[in-house]
Formats: C-alpha cells, sequence, structure tokens
C-alpha cells in the first residue's frame, strides 16, 4: 500500500536586491523545504518538509 | 512413379463457375473483416483503452459508435511479470485473501504465528497497543493494530508537513507540467492520478449502486452559471484547472469565499467537533486575508508531491499530515497491482492504475491531496468518516461496469471515479475538517 499526497505550497520569495542576485543568495526564501531523502524510512508525525 | 507420371493421361475439366464465385467472396469477406478489425483497434485505441483478447471477442463488446459498453481492464505494457500479472484475476484474488485472514486463529496458534510474522516483516511488537496477542483473533486484526499512545510524537514545528504513516519515502519533488515523476524517471499525469475536472456524481447518497451514476443535471447547469458569469474569473478557473488538473476555483483555492457546489453531500458520519473545526479554521486562517494577496511574487506557489510506501510489517493506519479541510473524494475502482518498489519500477503508471481513494482539499497554503493507493494484498481502504465507501467490493466494481455502459449509451466517456463531497460535515468549512496528526483511515487486508 501507498500514500500519494500532492499539495500546495509556497516556492519562497525571491532574494532582494540589496541581498544579491548570485550564489547561494539566489535561491528563493521562506519557501517549501524537504525533510527527507529518497529511500528513508519515516515514521508516521515526522516531518517530511515544511514551510 | 515415374511410370506413372508419363504414361498417365491427364484431362482438363472447367471448374464449377458457383466454386470461383464462393472462393472469390471468401475471400473479399476475409480483407472486409480484417479491415474493419483494424479500424475498430484504432478506435478502441482512441478512446483510451487498451485492446483486449479473449473473451470481449471480435466485436469488443462494444456499441455501435464505438464507444466501449464495459468498463475494460487495462492491460499495461511491461516485463513478463507484469505480463502474467496482468492476466490473472487480481481483486478476486485480493479479496479471497481477505476473507482467508478473516479466518479465526486457534488461541495458542495466534502467539507464535504473530511472533513469526513480526519476525519476518519486521514488526516492532513493542509498540503495539494490545501486549497479549492472544487478543487478536486472525491476522487481518493483527494487521490493523493500533500503536501505544506517545510512540508516535508529532514533529512540533507547525508549518512542517508530517508522514501520514510509517513506511518509506519513495519519491518527493515538485510537479511540473501537471507531471509526477515515478521511480526511475517513469512519469504520470496528475490528471490521470487524481481525475480530471468533470466529476460523476453521486444522485443518492444511501445506495452504494448509484455511486457510479452518470453525472446529473445540476453540474451541467453549474456550469451554465459560471459561463454566464465573469469571464475573466473563469478563464482563470479554467487556467488553474489546467496547471493542476483539478476543478478548483480560485477564491476557493485561496481560502477566499467558497463557491456554492451542486453535489450532494456523500456522508458526514462524524460531524468534527467544535474545538477541532475551530482549530483547524484558525490553521487555515480563512478570512484573514483576500485571495488575491496570494498571487503577489513573495507568495507564489508550486506543486509538490510525496509518495510513502507502506511495507507489510509497518502500522496500516493512516493520519492526517496537517490540518486541512478534505472537500470531496474520488474512488477510482481500478486494479490491484502489486505496489512494491519492484513492480514501482517495472510498471509506469501504476498508481493511475490501482484502486485508489483521492481526498481532495485544502489546507493553508492552498490545494492539497491525500491518495491512499490500494495494492493486491491490502485492497480495502478504509475512511473513518465516509462510511459510504465501499473499496475492493463487488458491488462497486459492477456499479462502475454500469455506469460506464450508461456513459456509453449517452456518447459520453466514463471518467473512471465515483465523486462525493463533505460539504455537510461543516457548513462554514464546506468540508470535513482534519487536525494534524488525526487518524484518518487505514489498509485493510484483501
Amino acid at each position: 500500500s501507498t500514500v500519494v499526497l500532492v499539495f500546495e505550497a509556497p516556492k519562497g520569495r525571491r532574494p532582494s536586491f540589496d541581498e544579491g542576485w548570485l550564489g547561494e543568495k539566489t535561491k528563493r526564501k521562506g519557501g517549501w523545504n524537504w525533510a527527507v531523502e529518497k529511500g528513508q524510512k519515516v515514521k508516521m508525525g515526522q516531518a517530511l518538509g515544511w514551510v | 512413379l515415374r511410370k506413372a507420371l508419363s504414361e498417365t493421361r491427364i484431362k482438363w475439366y472447367p471448374i464449377p463457375v458457383g466454386l470461383g464465385i464462393g472462393f472469390l467472396g471468401l475471400v473479399q469477406f476475409y480483407k472486409v473483416n480484417e479491415r474493419e478489425r483494424l479500424r475498430r483497434d484504432e478506435e478502441w485505441e482512441d478512446d483510451g483503452y487498451v485492446k483486449s483478447t479473449g473473451s470481449s471477442g471480435e466485436n469488443g463488446d462494444r456499441s455501435p459508435g464505438g464507444t466501449p459498453k464495459r468498463r475494460e481492464r487495462i492491460r499495461p505494457s511491461g516485463p513478463w511479470q507484469v505480463q502474467v500479472m496482468s492476466t490473472l484475476p487480481l481483486k478476486a484474488i485480493s479479496r479471497l485473501w481477505g476473507k482467508f485472514n478473516e479466518l479465526q486463529i486457534p488461541y495458542y496458534l495466534r502467539v507464535p504465528g504473530f511472533k513469526l510474522y513480526s519476525f519476518i516483516f519486521g514488526v516492532n511488537l513493542s509498540e503495539v497497543s494490545e501486549p497479549d496477542l492472544h487478543v487478536y483473533p486472525n491476522l487481518a486484526s493483527f494487521f490493523y493494530r493500533t500503536l501505544k499512545p506517545g510512540v508516535r510524537p508529532l514533529d512540533p514545528n507547525p508549518n512542517a508537513l508530517l508522514s501520514p504513516a510509517d513506511g518509506r519515502v519513495l519519491q518527493f519533488g515538485a510537479i511540473v507540467s501537471g507531471e509526477v515523476e515515478q521511480v526511475k524517471g517513469m512519469t504520470y499525469s496528475l490528471d490521470a492520478l487524481l481525475g480530471t475536472s468533470k466529476p460523476e456524481t453521486s444522485p443518492n447518497p444511501s445506495d452504494p449502486a448509484r455511486i457510479f451514476a452518470p453525472k446529473s443535471d445540476n453540474h451541467q447547469q453549474s456550469t451554465a452559471t459560471h459561463k454566464d458569469g465573469d469571464e475573466d474569473v473563469i478563464k482563470q478557473d479554467e487556467e488553474f484547472a489546467q496547471v493542476n488538473g483539478i476543478s478548483y476555483t480560485l477564491p476557493n483555492l485561496f481560502s477566499g469565499p467558497p463557491q456554492k457546489k451542486p453535489k450532494k453531500a456523500q456522508d458526514a458520519s462524524t460531524t468534527p467537533k467544535a474545538s477541532s473545526e475551530a482549530e483547524v479554521r484558525a490553521d487555515l486562517a480563512l478570512g484573514e486575508r483576500p485571495w488575491y494577496a496570494r498571487l503577489t511574487s513573495e507568495h507564489q506557489t508550486a506543486l509538490f508531491y510525496v509518495v510513502v510506501y507502506l511495507a507489510p510489517g509497518d502500522y496500516h493506519r493512516f493520519h492526517s499530515p496537517c490540518s486541512w479541510v478534505v472537500e470531496k473524494r474520488r474512488h477510482f475502482a481500478g486494479e490491484l497491482y502489486s505496489v512494491s518498489p519492484y513492480l514501482q519500477k517495472t510498471l509506469p503508471g501504476l498508481f493511475t492504475l490501482n484502486e485508489r481513494v483521492v481526498l481532495l482539499g485544502r489546507w493553508r497554503w492552498g490545494f492539497f491531496s491525500f491518495t491512499p493507493v490500494g495494492a493486491t494484498n491490502v485492497g480495502s481502504i478504509k475512511v473513518n468518516f465516509d462510511r459510504e465507501l465501499r473499496t475492493n467490493s463487488l458491488t462497486t466494481d459492477t456499479a462502475a461496469d454500469q455506469a460506464a455502459e450508461e456513459a456509453a449509451k449517452r456518447g459520453e466517456s466514463y471518467g473512471g471515479f465515483a465523486e462525493a463531497t463533505y460539504e455537510a460535515a461543516s457548513p462554514i468549512l464546506h468540508g470535513h475538517a482534519l487536525r494534524r496528526g488525526e487518524e484518518m483511515g487505514g489498509f485493510q487486508l484483501g
């Protein structure tokens, strides 16, 4: 048996000009983050990701 | 032989005209028949069905218009294991397996039997709520066991999405162009997984046979009403439906005023408690800001997915991963292939073939769907707040066949699912409210 979750979550905001546009700073901030890896065993109640 | 060949006198006779005409007619008949068969096969594939051989016969048991009369079993392509599996009556096997596991085990064999099962499949018996294994009369009840309170603490982060069950994360990621990537790069359409925006409604919720009834007139009236309304809103609706494959209106999706839906509520067996409803309402932050506030660049959203596989030894009840409102459910009475990681690698679109219950709704960030997919050994999906739902049932299969046949008579295509809404559960939330970590249902053997 399998459970498939499909959901909408914020992508995060783009960094402002002051925060820079290059390198690591180009990543969106405040968006969806995964807390698991492929093949990882999880228990009920464990975080799969967070906003 | 030489003498016979050389000395035998050859005498020629004219062939009877009737015999020649008959031969030519037979050849022509064969040619026409073959041409007709090829044409029907092409129509068959155009309708989205895979040609089946055997009992359906050359005529394919279809109406004159070429639409299939019966909900045809899809024969997936793949390696020989998949081909062999596709020939088996998997749902019948699953039901038989369920009946077998409901047989009562002799009292003194229960503990050694369950301990052997636990040893093989890695069940942690210290977490089982019932310490005395004699209490479980059969494997089915042991399989659907509960856990001790507190052994599965919820993640403290209120913005976290929780794992709905014990299992293994097979795949996760973002959805691009409406397609969900499966293991080994196989993809399947979100429309195929969750259903398209044209559902089959249930005119009489109390009658299981009517679950697969055709689309009601109310739905058509509703569509007409929408078309008479604001053109821009309709365009936005349509655009979003194309992206996500689900008929969600923008105001509804972005926590604005919900649209009035014409469909009747299927079941509201357990009305949520006032406290849970208030909690979910607070979490969803309904009405605190207008829907268009979410459309700014700061709040752009995307669709994500995650697939959690439950092994036979895992705890087989599933819980709500977050606070959300279930607005509708769609039951796809498909097949029951195994969903083992091996088959997921070898059989593309496995989740779109199997029987599944798609629960659609919204959480604080927008659209949310929860889809338990059945398998051969665990074909029965139970949803606690939906008493009408019957999965892996001969009745629903027959009803689905009847609905497909009726749709064919009307010249429509069968959507492949039965839909019900939970509007009656909460007049404020227009759905069934679920708190994070709340038990939603589970998978049962057979």
